[in-house]
């Protein structure tokens, strides 16, 4: 699986989607 | 750098010989099998892996025995609502949780032997319009249920003795729920499948519950159900089957997919396909580690491996009736087998 197929891809996905949504 | 296998992999002439029959137990009580799992259970300081088997009005205990054989330990006898499906507690000892109900589940119970009473007991966990539920790790329990006006998400914490007073409420996606997954390796990650074919991401850590994320899995698949959950370099593999997937001349008649989903963009890619064998339809799948199996509607077992996308086995129904149920033990490959007349084989595979 590359970037162009599926966007850019962080491995600190969770935190980063935890601090974005709403509590 | 692997690809989805959009040519279904078959192989001609399945046999059993991926399967060894070990051993069976038949409970000469028990009419129709509704499940079989197994769960540890420690007695007199010996801890065992013992076998659970569910029919409509009773659960039995079954500790192994010398030369193969199983001896029932005890029965809870459940006449009120039908048992409909026993949810497995990971990493527990002593403690057997069921789903029971009509159409679908109504109540969750737990089953346990009080050391207090010496006695065998049961306790009432959860009650109400019940989707889906699953055992988590650390004693936990998570389930989806339904009122006219709201879904409730809920995670409850499971005392020795039942339902304790610690719960988390997680925030619910608009479309019900109908399957959870633990996310390998990621202790405050959740995964759930909905009615209309999305993977919703939960946080649940002790202070929030939120849905972090929703991805579409795609509208050739309807009803998918997410099985396994891990992560690795920043993307999200789930393992989903596909009950009501129409067969396809792409694809065949899949089963089993496995799909990285990246939780940033909720953009998806195939990793591996596996398709049912041919004139096969139907199926109730379990999967354990890259091991995949489901009961087809031909009365069968297939068995496959997730990482090869290929069916490895197949158990054709004998003689002796069609199978009803399969499912993997908690530990060791070994595959348990029930027939609807009650009967369980024990496989190693």
């Amino acid at each position: 699986c590359s970037e162009s197929d599926l966007g850019p891809i962080s491995l600190n996905w969770f935190e980063e989607l935890s601090a974005e949504a709403p509590p | 750098d692997v690809a989805e296998q959009l040519t279904p992999v078959l192989l001609d002439g399945l046999t059993e010989e991926n399967l060894q029959l070990v051993s069976n137990l038949k409970d000469s009580s028990s009419s129709c099998a509704v499940d079989v799992s197994t769960v540890w259970w420690e007695a007199a300081g010996c801890r065992e892996l013992c076998v659970v088997t569910a029919c409509e009005s009773s659960v039995s205990l079954w500790k192994p025995l010398a030369s193969d054989h199983w001896g029932k330990v005890y029965t809870w006898q459940l006449t009120e609502i039908p048992v409909i499906q026993i949810v497995p507690l990971p990493d527990t000892c002593n403690l057997v949780c069921i789903a029971l109900g009509d159409l679908e589940i109504g109540e969750i119970r737990l089953l346990l032997y009080s050391s207090e009473n010496n006695s065998f007991q049961q306790s009432l966990v959860k009650t109400g319009n019940i989707k889906a539920v699953l055992g988590l790790k650390d004693r936990r329990l998570v389930s989806s249920s339904r009122t006219v006006q709201e879904q409730q998400v809920e995670i409850v914490s499971l005392s020795v003795t039942g339902r304790s007073r610690d719960g988390q409420t997680l925030m619910p996606p608009e479309e019900t729920v109908l399957a959870f997954a633990e996310v390998e390796g990621m202790r405050d990650a959740l995964v759930g499948t909905t009615a209309v074919n999305s993977i919703v991401v939960w946080s649940v850590n002790l202070k929030t519950g939120q849905l972090l994320k929703k991805m579409h899995v795609g509208y050739s698949y309807p009803a998918s159900i997410c099985h396994r959950v891990y992560s690795d370099s920043g993307l999200l593999f789930v393992v989903l089957s596909h009950p009501h997937a129409k067969e396809s001349e792409s694809c065949g008649n899949p089963a089993f997919r496995v799909i990285a989903f990246n939780p940033k963009t909720a953009r998806s890619m195939g990793v591996m396909f596996s398709s049912l064998p041919p004139g096969h339809t139907g199926r109730q799948g379990d999967v354990k580690d890259a091991s995949a199996v489901a009961v087809l509607t031909s009365g069968a077992i297939a068995v496959w491996d997730l990482l090869l996308g290929q069916c490895t086995a197949l158990l054709l129904p004998d003689p002796a009736g069609s199978w009803a149920l399969a499912r993997w033990a908690i530990t060791g490959a070994c595959l348990l087998a029930g027939r609807w007349d009650g009967t369980v084989c024990l496989y190693r595979y």
